[in-house]
Order: structure tokens, then sequence, then C-alpha cells
């Protein structure tokens, strides 16, 4: 069985929305522990994971279950969320869905047709980084947006006390900078200079979910994957994103 | 120039 209860579903909305802009599907792996995923975007430049500990729950039973979930299917079912809705995920065994259930003044059910996406499973590679920005989430989501007005691309840049994310475009240039001192940053942690240039229509998708109060950790290494890491009400998300290397 | 390469190029996936 599996049955779980959310206090927020329009929190949890967040999460479906981010994991929709860059999935088609994911299987959940849910046990005792709690709910896990991840899954690589169709053309394997970024990878997803989400856990989910069942303490983020407020009521939690599962045993062991692969859920395959269609995403843009979910995502405009939990589009529906509304602002005191709690949210309940129920395994419907026998007839092979996923009850979706907004709880408020009454019940609101619906029932997901799941995908067999057993064996599709994505490892998540451990990587090892020296440099890792702990940064507010808008600081970070504004400084994208601003560089997406000059290039399709950004070079993120980092030293022991600066955190720098540059765009040039063919007239103009953008640079954000964050120093040790400046109050976006939480703390900036590494000894060697580092650099790599990513994709910003992918930045861009995976600090969909982020806002005002949330925290991001980035670890950054030479022309090497970014890894990405935030929580939204207690769902612990985890990216990577190849880097665009010099020909 | 710089080109996207993809995860598999720094792990096996």
């Amino acid at each position: 069985m599996f049955k779980a209860k959310l206090e927020s579903a329009k929190e949890f909305k967040k999460v479906v929305d981010t994991m929709a802009t860059l999935l088609d599907e994911i299987c959940l792996q849910v046990n005792e522990e709690g709910v896990r995923a991840a899954a690589m975007d169709p053309s394997h430049v970024a990878l997803l994971s989400l856990n989910i500990p069942r303490i983020a729950f407020e009521d939690y039973q599962a045993d062991e279950h692969e859920i395959g979930i269609e995403l843009e299917a979910f995502k405009k079912i939990m589009n529906r969320a509304k602002a005191k809705d709690k949210l309940i995920l129920e395994l419907d065994e026998e007839r092979n869905r996923l009850n979706v259930i907004f709880e408020n003044q009454g019940k609101r059910k619906f029932s997901l047709s799941l995908l067999d996406l057993s064996g599709a499973t994505t490892k998540v590679p451990e990587l090892e980084y020296h440099n890792v920005i702990t940064i507010k989430g808008d600081a970070l989501k504004e400084a994208l947006k601003d560089a997406d007005l000059i290039s399709d691309h950004v070079i993120m840049r980092a030293s022991p006390y600066e955190f720098k994310i540059e765009a040039k475009g063919d007239l103009n240039d953008f640079t954000a900078e964050f120093s040790s001192e400046d109050d976006a940053i939480i703390s900036i942690e590494g000894e060697e200079e580092v650099k790599s240039a990513f994709n910003l229509e992918y930045l861009l998708d995976m600090v969909k979910g982020v806002s005002k109060g949330d925290i991001v950790k980035l670890y950054l290494g030479n022309d090497m994957p970014l890894k990405m890491e935030y929580s939204l009400a207690g769902c612990e998300l985890m990216f990577l994103l190849a880097p665009r290397i010099e020909e | 120039k710089s080109k996207q390469v993809k995860l598999s190029d720094f792990f096996k996936v």
C-alpha cells in the first residue's frame, strides 16, 4: 500500500511544475522511508533527483512500490490546487492508478493512470566538488533572468570569496557579482578559482520552483556538471546539469 | 564557440 498526506498541495505543485519542465515522466520509488525518484531529461543534459523523507508528510504509510507517472497530466491536476488544500497521494493497486486527492472543505479526487516505468530508474552519480556556493534563491533566479536578456548561456565563476554569473552577447554583456560579504550569500567555500559554462534555458527550468526565502546550494568545478540543491516544503531536489565546453 | 555536452561524458548512465 501507499498513502501519503502533505500539508500543502500548493507547495507540492511547485515540485511537480519543476519536474515537468525537465522531464516527461518519472518513476517514484516509495518505501517506508519516504519517496525517491531520479531521471534524466530526454537529451541527457540534465538529471533531476527528488527525495521526500517520510518526516515531510503529515501522514505516511508505504510498502515498496514503483509508481510511474506521466508528468504533464500530473502537473495539470496539481494546477488545480487551492491555497488551503491538503494533498493525499494514494496508490490504487487494483486499478493501477494514483489517486490525487485535494482535501479541504470536501475531497476532490483525480485518478491518474500509471505508466510501467519499472527498470527505468536512474542512478545518481557521486561527483567530487571543491567549490560550494550557498545563495538566496531569489538573487540567483533574478541574475539568471538578467543574463537571459543577453545570451542563451552563462559562465559561472567561483573563487574563495566571490561568485559571478556572466553572459556575453554579440553587442552587450551582463555580469552578476556576489561576494561573501553580500546579503545574497550565505557562504562561499572553495580554495581555487573555477569556471564552467551552462545553458540558460536549463538553468531557468531548474530554478522554476524557487521563491523568496529558499536557499540554493551550487557545486561548481572546471568544465564540470553543475550540481544544484534546494528544498521546497521538505521535498529535497537535486539537479545535475552538463556544461557547455569550448570547442 | 562552445558546445553542449551530455552527462554521460562525465559518468556512466
